[in-house]
């Protein structure tokens, strides 16, 4: 038996946006400790891993790890008949073949269940090692996203370089290039706004905007963003989930010839 | 030109 509820059901409809269009079909993993997702795009480039805690649940019951194999875009069907401001209740029963979502109102007035067919997915989990990353570089997600959105127009892939004097991002293409150089800065007022640089060495890596720019779309989960990035490993795009968890996409490099 | 790498480069099946 699966029983949870997130009363900030707005935010599960956010993480559905921000991934079924990267993903297709997708196992959600159930046990103890929350309700996750690992999940590779099809050309196996880019990676999704989702996890919302437990504790972040008003109600959090699973009596054995399970795991729901579910298609997104009908997942996300589901999910935008549910109001932002709507309580959302995940229930399966074990080794059921369905979901339900349960919908509820905040002042409870209307309850809506939606029932959706699980699948079987056979999908490739991969183990990825804790890793000390040479740079970190938190900064504004809206900022990143734009970034991303401008050197797409100007070119197919982005050089992402940290170095002591900031983060630089270079593109250029048929029609010319650009660069967009972000500084450390401090916000006294508000530390959404800081672009922070931890950096041990520099890094210099080469990726596909076009990725990047589908990760963007979860930035209204979160205010900031961080990018973590080792030689020759792949970047990784985290956005923190108030309070409850975080998704992070990664994405390998490309290199030259 | 440069090429696109996969995460099976990096990472393990696991």
């Amino acid at each position: 038996m699966l029983e949870l509820r997130l009363v900030q059901g707005s935010l599960l409809k956010k993480v559905l946006d921000a991934i079924k269009d990267l993903v297709t079909d997708a196992n959600f993993d159930c046990s103890e400790s929350g309700f996750s997702l690992q999940a590779m795009d099809s050309s196996h480039v880019a990676l999704v891993a989702l996890l919302l805690r437990s504790d972040g649940f008003e109600h959090y019951r699973c009596d054995r790890n399970l795991s729901m194999g579910m298609n997104l875009t009908n997942m996300s069907k589901m999910l935008k008949c549910a109001g932002n401001d709507d309580i959302i209740t995940i229930k399966a029963d074990d080794g059921g073949d369905s979901v339900t979502f349960m919908f509820e109102s905040p002042s409870q007035d209307k309850v809506s269940d939606f029932e959706m067919k699980l699948m079987d997915i056979d999908s490739e989990h991969l183990g990825i090692p804790e890793t000390e990353y040479h740079a970190i570089v938190k900064m504004p997600s809206a900022e990143f996203a734009r970034i991303c959105r401008d050197l797409s127009t100007i070119g197919d892939t982005v050089v992402i370089s940290v170095s002591k004097d900031g983060v630089k991002f270079s593109t250029s293409g048929d029609i010319g290039s650009a660069n967009v150089v972000c500084r450390q800065n401090n916000s006294v007022d508000n530390k959404d706004n800081e672009t922070v640089i931890e950096m041990n060495e520099p890094v210099s890596l080469t990726f596909a905007l076009r990725y990047l720019n589908s990760f963007t779309k979860a930035t209204t989960l979160s205010n900031t963003v961080t990018l973590s990035m080792s030689k020759e490993l792949p970047v990784v795009v985290e956005y923190k989930i108030a309070e409850i968890g975080h998704i992070r996409f990664y994405l390998a490099p490309k290199i030259e010839d | 030109m440069s090429q696109q790498q996969s995460l099976f480069s990096f990472y393990s099946r696991g």
